[in-house]
């Protein structure tokens, strides 16, 4: 336990806070600007524990880009989900599928990895598991003609929300970026303002590299929210601190595991307490 | 970048008088965050720094006109030393088969690794057998078999399995009977930190007495590398680490973190989705990767 329910922040104490905050993954920068707010604080705060204003310090990053994930905004609401491989991509969209479905919504699934052995097949899986239907063609197709017809196929059935699989795609492959900016213009002209909500899939083990995930991604196809998966190992995703403070791209749902009720929405203070456990 | 910070501090530490292994902790400290922000673990970079720190007030630094450069290239060697110095490569035991186990945390690459493994050895005249033991994830033994397919290799699935260990039983007696080799076995992925699983790997070793178990793990992997690799190691055993993804932009310290933590080598990279794209691992190209 940290010496820090004592309202002091002696050397020793800053050198555990940072310890801390790198072992969880927020990185040096991020880290390094969380103990200059901690120090600023605490000039003004010098009756507080320091471990309650360090973990407001990081509240307020978070909740600056905070924003829940609001499905019921359009009709059909358009969800694209994208991010590098073996993140979760396809085990949340069917998670997804299946909380909407509970909540008495319409929801079709589009099958857009066309890539990747078996993907297809994964997907119809979890789709039947759920009683959702699936879009999909060949392997190998165009997944824009993919995305073409289930929109086709959600505006004739009255759907409620389609969600869009993506292959995996590391952020430095330019022409595998293009092909989900093509994508979303198939959506986009489609059904108006397309996809309303795109979803990058982060892995909880990842480390600094998520932040360049997030840049390039947003960069080239714009963000607006995040997934961050497999919460239920020991990595703590802190990376998504930085990701708030930079970019102010806000964490939406978390996966907790592999099974189709493993969802939750995003909790900042549960977040946050979860850092310091 | 790194060389150019370090040779302004150490140019004027020295305009300051003898550097000395106290006032050299400036310049350690950057090459402290260039390894953190490479995804080092905390607390292997720690012990990295202490070790190198003697070395850098060594005579090459102190004579040197270009410190910055010298204290760069002690960094590399402790690096290139710390991850084995040298290739590693998988050997063939003198009873065949050799038998290869995946092991490692979900979507880290173990199937699509298990197919580059199986290309590779079919390249080199061997005729490999791959073994669909992920009975858990939606579709895994059917992408395991397109991969098998796509290289005309033979794949052991059953559909009507639900248990790993039988499946890796049946598969090694066809191989034993049918003289494949090496039996290369795809494992579900799972959490160190799952007890049931890892005892799952556990009785799987304990029977069909794998040669080789191979750590798949991701190159953008955070500080939890050292805990998940430690406990594989510990609860499980392996022999080996495969880095995966590594054609992307991450600097892979995880790789120095799963190397110094289990003190087992690294024998190949994955440089993307296709099966040809396995190369081997070479510790002087992973130190100036992981420097920046
Ligand atoms: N423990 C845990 N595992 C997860 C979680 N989410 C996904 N997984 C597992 O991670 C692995 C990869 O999941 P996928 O859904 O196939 O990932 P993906 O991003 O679609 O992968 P690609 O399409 O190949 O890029 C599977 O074994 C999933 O069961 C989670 O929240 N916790
Ligand atoms: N770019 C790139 N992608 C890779 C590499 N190795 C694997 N992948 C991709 O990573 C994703 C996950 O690969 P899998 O082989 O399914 O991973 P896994 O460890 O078997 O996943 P689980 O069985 O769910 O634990 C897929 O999209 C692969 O194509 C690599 O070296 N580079
Ligand atoms: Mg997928
Ligand atoms: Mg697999």
């Amino acid at each position: 336990a940290l010496l820090w329910n004592r309202p002091n922040l002696s050397p020793e104490l800053i050198e555990e806070l940072e310890e801390t905050l790198i072992l969880a993954d927020c990185g040096v920068q991020t880290s390094s600007l969380i103990i200059t707010r901690l120090k600023e604080r605490y000039e003004n705060e010098r009756d507080v524990p320091s471990c309650d204003i360090l973990k407001a310090v990081i509240l307020e990053i978070l909740q600056k880009a905070y924003a829940p994930l609001n499905t019921a905004s359009f009709k059909p609401f358009v969800m694209m989900v994208l991010g590098v491989n073996g993140v979760g991509k396809t085990t949340t969209i069917a998670k997804m599928a299946n909380r909407l479905t509970d909540q008495g919504r319409h929801v079709i699934l589009i099958a857009g990895d066309t890539f990747r052995a078996a993907a297809i097949e994964q997907l119809q899986i979890w789709a039947d598991s759920i009683n959702v239907k699936l879009i999909k063609h060949q392997i190998g197709s165009d997944p824009s003609a993919v995305v073409f017809d289930g929109i086709q196929a959600a505006r004739t059935r009255g759907t409620d929300c389609v969600i869009v699989d993506t292959a995996g795609r590391l952020h430095t492959k330019k022409n595998l970026v293009a092909e989900l900016e093509k994508m979303k213009k198939v959506m986009g002209r489609e059904i108006q303002g397309a996809p309303h909500e795109t979803l990058l899939v982060l892995d909880a083990t990842t480390g600094q590299n998520a932040i360049q995930q997030a840049r390039e991604f947003h960069q080239k196809i714009g963000l607006t929210g995040i997934a961050l998966t497999k919460l239920d190992g020991t990595a703590k995703g802190g990376i998504i601190i930085s990701i708030a403070n930079e970019l102010s791209i806000p964490v939406k749902l978390i996966g907790i595991g592999e099974g189709i009720d493993d969802l939750r929405d995003f909790d900042p203070h549960l977040f946050v307490d979860a850092l310091f456990e | 970048n790194l060389s150019d910070k370090l040779q302004g501090i150490l140019k004027r530490l020295r305009g300051q008088g003898k550097l000395t292994e106290k006032n050299i902790g400036e310049a350690l400290k950057e090459v402290r965050i260039a390894l953190l922000e490479a995804d080092v673990n905390y607390k292997v970079v720690k012990g990295f720094i202490e070790r190198i720190s003697s070395k850098a007030v060594g005579e090459e630094v102190l004579k040197s006109l270009t410190p910055g450069q010298q204290v760069i290239k002690i960094v590399h060697q402790e690096l290139i030393d710390l991850m084995g110095g040298h290739q590693s490569k998988i050997q063939m035991p003198p009873n065949p088969p050799l038998v290869i186990m995946m092991v490692g945390l979900q979507g880290s690459g173990k199937t699509t690794t298990a197919g580059k493994l199986a290309s590779m050895f079919k390249k080199d005249g061997r005729r490999p057998m791959l073994v669909a033991a992920d009975v858990q994830r939606p579709a895994a033994r059917d992408q395991l078999k397109v991969l098998a397919d796509s290289l005309g290799v033979d794949c052991f699935l059953d559909h009507s399995a639900d248990r790993a260990e039988r499946v890796c039983r049946d598969a090694f007696k066809i191989a034993e009977k049918n003289g494949m080799n090496p039996v290369i076995i795809d494992t579900a992925g799972r959490l160190h930190v799952d007890k049931e699983l890892m005892d799952e790997l556990v009785q799987i070793k304990k029977k069909i007495l794998p040669h080789e178990v191979i750590l798949v793990a991701d190159a953008m992997t955070g500080q939890d590398a050292v805990t998940m690799a430690q406990e594989f190691d510990q609860k499980v055993g392996i022999d080996s680490i495969i880095l995966t993804k590594m054609d992307g932009d991450a600097r892979g310290g995880a790789a120095l973190s799963i190397r110094e933590v289990t003190g087992k080598p690294v024998k190949f990279i994955g440089t993307g989705e296709k099966l040809d794209l396995l190369e081997p691992f070479f510790p002087d190209r992973m130190a100036s990767r992981i420097l920046g």
